[in-house]
């Protein structure tokens, strides 16, 4: 564990809290995309299964139920909760988020570090933790007002794998771990996808101005 | 655990 991966986690972590604090306390996940939810859980499933082949520590193991249970949480409360599924944007998050499915396992039963089941699936997950994102940035564009908490969910989110890219380095030079190309590209990708959202969130921090991107 | 492998992150 280093300082980049433990800030990163807890990035995660505090993206979900800020979340289900939103869907909770405001009985609303207007502005939030149901497809990228949907993506993250087939992302946490397919990742985490080693919960059952290996384990690596009390913290890892919490860490990976709580994205799980939580990620399973909030499309519950988006897809069947009374109240909130009223608020849900159905009109406006039109992304065929099944359609990157397939493709990203295609990719992962052609590119990965070794063809076995679990690894093919942890592979697949990280291509498709990559683009997961991509239908909740095109709602944000769509979306008249971002309120704060939403515009603060995605920032924690993009700066989660940014600081995966800072501990992968670290753990490069400090741990001469081996190169993960996988793992760094997917993250990189994942990352750069949120640059024009990252912009435009500072930019409104900085002229303490509401945050709005460009359609 | 080999800190080589990076399965053991999130």
């Amino acid at each position: 564990m280093n300082i980049f991966r433990l800030a990163g986690d807890m990035s995660h972590l505090l993206s979900v809290i800020l979340l289900l604090l939103k869907i909770r306390t405001t009985k609303s996940c207007a502005g939030i995309s149901l497809k990228t939810q949907e993506l993250y859980v087939v992302v946490f499933l397919a990742r985490y299964l080693n919960l059952f082949t290996r384990y690596y520590s009390f913290y890892n193991t919490v860490m990976k139920l709580v994205f799980i249970a939580t990620s399973v949480c909030i499309v519950w409360y988006m897809r069947f909760h009374k109240v909130v599924k009223q608020t849900y944007n159905k009109d406006l998050d039109t992304f065929r988020h099944y359609v990157v499915i397939p493709p990203c396992f295609l990719l992962a039963l052609l590119v990965h570090h070794e063809f076995t089941v679990m690894e093919v699936l942890w592979t697949f997950s990280l291509y498709l933790e990559a683009v997961a994102i991509l239908p909740q940035l095109i709602l944000l564009q769509r979306t008249r007002n971002i309120d704060n908490l939403t515009g603060n969910y995605i920032f924690l989110l993009g700066a989660y794998r940014a600081l995966y890219l800072l501990n992968w380095i670290y753990r490069f030079f400090m741990e001469k771990a081996q190169a993960r190309w996988i793992s760094w590209i997917s993250g990189l990708v994942q990352t750069a996808l949120y640059a024009d959202f990252f912009y435009y969130y500072i930019k409104s921090w900085k002229n303490n101005e509401k945050l709005k991107l460009p359609a | 655990v080999s800190s080589n492998d990076v399965k053991d992150e999130l």
